[in-house]
């Protein structure tokens, strides 16, 4: 039961 | 002005095939150095990085930097109109609202032409430089492409788990449950087949298969993929060219 993670959650958007 | 000239339109068309599935509106960003391109796929979970330098191509200029704001699907229907081995040049004003494709036969003397409209595209641009890295994998991408089509079958979640000695990919699903374990190895007489593991920690993450299913696209590009994993991090995976890479990064599933 795993989730997908956003990548918006590690990167800044520039 | 851009003017860039392939030798083979094959090299374009194969770039563009790696990626024209999970994005669709691309901004391609010429410079002098080549073109690069960055663009997020719907569901913000993948993104893909282009860099094309100058080497790849027969002829390269480009004064001033230009943005040709592209729909893939668009620009692969126009693609499919030249031969492989034929010359492609791309050409653009400072300002375009269109790209011209030329399609050169050197040996019959057809050219052909084509007009490409452009669009202004509004994407979110991500800072991805600087990450470090747990570990970084090189293998054969077709044997990483083969594990992720052969495990696709059993569910919709591939678990990667990376140890001093062995890579370990692994599927669980409704029928069953398989592995594949790849073990590092050096091979002299083709060292395109040889799987290198640079190991700092230990790393166990999970991805979905489907994004996984997009990336392996690009394995036409390059006889090897680089896989660079971090704990609790997007995953780096990286096609090189002749000049430059196709990446794919990737964020990780995670337990709630």
């Amino acid at each position: 039961n795993k989730d997908q993670s956003k990548l918006l959650q590690y990167y800044v958007k520039v | 002005m851009l003017e860039g000239k392939f030798e083979e339109a094959s090299l374009f068309k194969r770039i563009i095939d790696s990626f024209k599935d999970c994005v669709q509106l691309v901004n391609f960003n010429c410079n002098e150095h080549g073109i690069a391109a960055q663009a997020v796929d719907d569901s913000r979970v993948l993104l893909v990085s282009l860099s094309i330098g100058t080497e790849s191509f027969q002829e390269f200029r480009c004064d001033r930097g230009v943005t040709l704001g592209v729909d893939l699907s668009s620009l692969s229907k126009i693609l499919r109109c030249g031969n492989n081995n034929d010359n492609l040049t791309l050409i653009a004003d400072d300002t375009p609202d269109s790209v011209l494709l030329l399609f050169e036969d050197t040996k019959k003397d057809r050219i052909s032409e084509y007009s490409l409209k452009l669009m202004d595209i509004d994407a979110d641009f991500l800072d991805i430089e600087g990450m470090e890295y747990d570990t970084v994998i090189t293998m054969p991408s077709a044997e990483f492409a083969k594990v992720v089509r052969d495990l696709n079958q059993l569910s919709d979640s591939l678990n990667i788990l990376v140890t001093k000695d062995t890579v370990k990919f692994v599927a669980e699903g409704d029928i069953g449950s398989g592995s594949v374990i790849v073990k590092p190895h050096t091979d002299m007489d083709k060292p395109q087949e040889s799987v290198k593991v640079e190991l700092d920690k230990p790393v166990d993450l999970t991805f979905g298969s489907k994004y996984l299913l997009d990336i392996i696209k690009g394995a036409g590009l390059s006889d090897q993929i680089t896989i660079k994993l971090s704990a609790e991090t997007p995953a780096l995976f990286e096609f090189s060219l002749q000049s430059g890479y196709l990446q794919f990064f990737l964020a990780p599933k995670f337990n709630e």
